[in-house]
């Protein structure tokens, strides 16, 4: 079974042309196995990404370098995910 | 449970426990439920439609399917609610009696049964398919890029460890395929609707070209007041639009092939949310998610039935 211990969702909002370029390189970039939850689409449109935890360093640091600003939109994939089952089994429980 | 007025619809459910249902409402509804297996998918789990209808043979029809993608879960919860609404409502709802009257509905609940499997065991953020098509090590194909319609073209992916990879050729994959065959064999479907999450965006054809449909006028003022009966619930902000226009280019999607098979009312809805849970959305939402989209689908239905073509 996958799991997502330590991965983040992020969301990234390209202001520019340039930023959207940028973002949309990522897309190529397939040793971050990056999962793209919302596709780049526009300037102004946000990008979500779920990062798993060894390229989120990496993707955080070239962000940065790049001055495209990004917000964290889930902390921590693998507790929502954990919710979720927890909730599904506590339902069967019930029945 | 024992019965549907048991099942709890604000969780989420598997693969087992919604075919289970399924089966619970065609038994306590035969007069009016009936569940047609359209195919089997790659690991030969069988493709369920319900249909819901008054009478009648090969009457006009309004096919609505969710959980194409298949970690869009809120989708397949939705249309659970949305089955147990039809049978709920059927005679009491004067505006979907008046649609039963004249039409019957087709409901695909799973869409794509071994990625929602796949999703519930071994990895919650699969989308795609479960076919193996290449010497590629990468399984699956998007569903939602399969369809004959600018099959192939930029908006997909050749890549088949992309989560865009519009597979080897178009309808390659069974799950689409039965979709496909059954649209084309009952010949009379006026209005299709496939159901997506997650950013609340109701969506009508193209995706694969910038060129607007004939009828976009019209279907833009269906949109428009199909959102606004849905946020006249809970205020949940929807945008409206063409695919091309308001979200990005998707070659081989579902509804361009519906519209280019004359099915004019054709839509794509992206549920909630825009942006807090994505794909994890809170079970605590199911419901409202439900009702909201509830209103905004009989918008489309009773259009559907008052403007015959």
């Amino acid at each position: 079974t996958e799991t997502f211990v330590g991965h983040q969702v992020l969301r990234i909002v390209p202001t520019n042309d340039e930023d959207l370029q940028k973002v949309q390189e990522l897309q190529d970039l397939e040793e971050l196995q990056l999962d793209f939850w919302l596709a780049p689409r526009g300037v102004g449109h946000p990008v979500d990404v779920r990062v798993p935890f060894p390229s989120l360093q990496p993707l955080k640091a070239h962000l940065e370098s790049n001055g495209i600003s990004y917000s964290i939109m889930i902390e921590d994939v693998q507790a929502l995910v954990d919710d979720e089952q927890m909730e599904m089994l506590r339902e069967r429980r019930w029945l | 449970p024992l019965s549907t007025n048991t099942f709890n619809y604000a969780t989420y459910h598997s693969l087992d426990e919604i075919y289970a249902f399924m089966d619970l409402l065609v038994a306590e509804n035969s007069h009016l439920v009936s569940k047609i297996e359209i195919g089997r998918s790659t690991e030969n789990r069988p493709i369920y439609v319900l249909k819901f209808s008054k009478g009648g043979t090969n009457r006009p029809a309004i096919w609505i399917d969710t959980g194409i993608h298949s970690r869009e879960w809120v989708t397949q919860a939705s249309g659970v609610w949305f089955a147990k609404k039809i049978v709920q409502d059927h005679e009491n709802d004067e505006g979907l009696a008046s649609v039963l009257d004249k039409m019957d509905i087709f409901l695909e609940i799973v869409t794509n049964p071994d990625g929602f499997a796949f999703t519930q065991t071994k990895n919650r953020m699969w989308r795609k398919t479960r076919s193996k098509h290449s010497n590629s090590i990468c399984v699956g194909v998007d569903p939602n890029r399969n369809w004959d319609a600018g099959f192939g073209g930029s908006g997909a992916s050749g890549n088949p460890c992309s989560e865009t990879y519009h597979g080897p050729y178009a309808n390659s994959e069974p799950e689409v395929k039965a979709i496909v065959d059954f649209v084309k064999s009952h010949g009379n479907i006026k209005a299709f609707i496939s159901i997506h999450s997650y950013s609340q965006l109701l969506l009508y054809p193209y995706g694969y070209t910038t060129t607007p449909v004939p009828d976009q006028k019209e279907l833009h003022e269906i949109s428009k007041k199909a959102v606004a009966a849905l946020s006249s619930l809970y205020g949940t902000k929807y945008k409206y639009g063409s695919i091309i226009t308001t979200i990005y280019k998707a070659s081989g999607g579902t509804i361009d092939w519906t519209y280019e098979q004359g099915i004019k009312y054709s839509f794509t809805f992206e549920l909630r949310d825009t942006g807090r849970y994505g794909f994890l959305l809170p079970a605590k939402e199911i419901v409202p998610t439900a009702q909201e989209t509830w209103l905004a689908l009989m918008v489309i239905m009773q259009y559907t039935v008052e403007h015959p073509y």
